[in-house]
């Protein structure tokens, strides 16, 4: 039975999708099967992974009203064992269009379910606010992955983000956790992002993920190539620091 | 009368805020008066100008749904010439609570609309959305200007953005105009920075500011000491690059 994760904070630009898409792929390459979902109407993580964003496209919109079947919205990349849901632009819509639908919060949560037998890892792609999408990509999952740029406006935020989690959990979603909280766009030689981290590890504890992501321009650079940056540049710090954070993921999930 | 300037990109984390708290603080300190309005519930605007988003504070949100007299709502800074109305965290719950009321669209722009004979430049920070509140500020809107980080997925959204703001004109606000476009976080040792560089000005010529904001440490340690960059590092290549952005939008209002 596979785990599904949400890969969520509504502060923004703080490697949400970058984190998304390379520990998917990073999953994919130690031979575990990933679906990675695109639960953001700009669709980065479908591009940063060669999909299809157009007209004729179907993606998680079609997913979420039961318009396509399975068979077109889930789409192969170009790594074996990671599949992609992605996101259109009519997912925009999505919200108003799901309004007058009974537990319109649990829509995702029931077509993601069945998925579980197929996938080790299910990935949620979520957009920077608290609103429909995210709220739907956390009661659909097991945990929550909080990507934290280590900024001062990003620490900032995660007080709301963890009310918002806390609230999902006793309104629709008994079992959410938090998988942990993960150090991004690292660099070391910036007194600001030290004083980050030692304020997170001090409050936060194990929960914090040993593997820190440093800032790497190979990162940023891979997407345009619609390739996740193992594909891109495998030597790179960048793809190196999501393969490790692929390995303690899975020892964590072991050691439970 | 003064000209209302919304700052805008749906996507997350190109210094929106970071622009909006800089740019009105650089006008501030040219003598011109300048009012900040937080229209994000995150509220990074609010905090990185030392402003109070605590229970007893009154914000935007009590603005558009009128429950507090304007004195309450807009505060001073720490620099003269320059006011601000914060956001609280009751904003999130905005986009509901007025959801029956007529013209809600219109909202922020009856408020703000006879502020504009007490302040030569309104600034309107917005959410990484394209939701209620950015609508409801392009509405109030003269102009918008978009912050645009130097990164792919960033250069994807644009087409969205201009989508968005032609429909804005078209059915909501018809004088709306684009102000200009900010390339910010420029590294020139990065190729994928010029390239994006050449790609915008190519496309969008005159409409691209002549003034690049730098990648600069000083920006984003400012906000944790509640203060605009040009208070906490005037000598900054940060501080520095919005004082020269200020200069270069007055100048080219002077000409229209
Ligand atoms: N570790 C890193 N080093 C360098 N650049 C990075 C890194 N992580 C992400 N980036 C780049 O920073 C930008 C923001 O990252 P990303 O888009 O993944 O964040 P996000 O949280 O998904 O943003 P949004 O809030 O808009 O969804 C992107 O241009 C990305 O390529
Ligand atoms: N030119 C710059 N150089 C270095 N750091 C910067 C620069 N501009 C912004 N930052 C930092 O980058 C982060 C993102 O900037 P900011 O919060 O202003 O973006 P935003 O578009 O307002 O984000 P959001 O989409 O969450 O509202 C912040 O931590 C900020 O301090
Ligand atoms: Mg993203
Ligand atoms: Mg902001």
């Amino acid at each position: 039975m596979g785990t599904i994760i949400s890969i969520a904070n509504q502060k923004g630009g703080v490697g949400k999708t970058t984190t998304a898409i390379n520990l998917a792929a990073s999953l994919a390459a130690a031979e575990k099967t990933c679906l990675l979902v695109d639960c953001d109407p700009q669709g980065n993580a479908t591009t940063g992974l060669g999909g299809d964003k157009g007209e004729g496209s179907a993606g998680l919109y079609d997913m979420m009203l039961g318009s396509e079947p399975e068979s077109r919205v889930i789409v192969s990349t170009d790594l074996p064992g990671l599949d992609l849901v992605g996101a259109t632009a009519n997912l925009i819509g999505a919200e108003v269009e799901l309004v007058s639908m009974e537990k319109r919060e649990y829509r995702l949560r029931r077509k993601l379910f069945p998925l579980k037998e197929r996938y080790d890892y299910i990935f949620l792609d979520c957009p920077p606010s608290l609103g429909f999408l995210t709220v739907n990509a956390m009661t659909a999952s097991d945990s929550v992955i909080i990507p934290l740029q280590c900024e001062f406006y990003a620490l900032e935020g995660l007080t709301q983000l963890l009310k918002t989690i806390r609230a999902v959990r006793q309104g629709l979603n008994p079992s959410l956790d938090v998988e942990g909280i993960l150090l991004t766009m690292y660099d070391a030689r910036n007194n600001l992002t030290v004083q980050v981290e030692d304020e997170v590890r001090g409050h936060f504890k194990a929960a914090v993920f040993q593997t820190i992501i440093p800032r790497n321009v190979r990162l940023s650079e891979a997407p345009s190539h619609g390739k996740p940056v193992l594909l891109y540049d495998i030597t790179s710090k960048g793809a190196q620091s999501y393969l490790a954070l692929a390995k303690e993921l899975v020892e964590r999930g072991n050691r439970q």
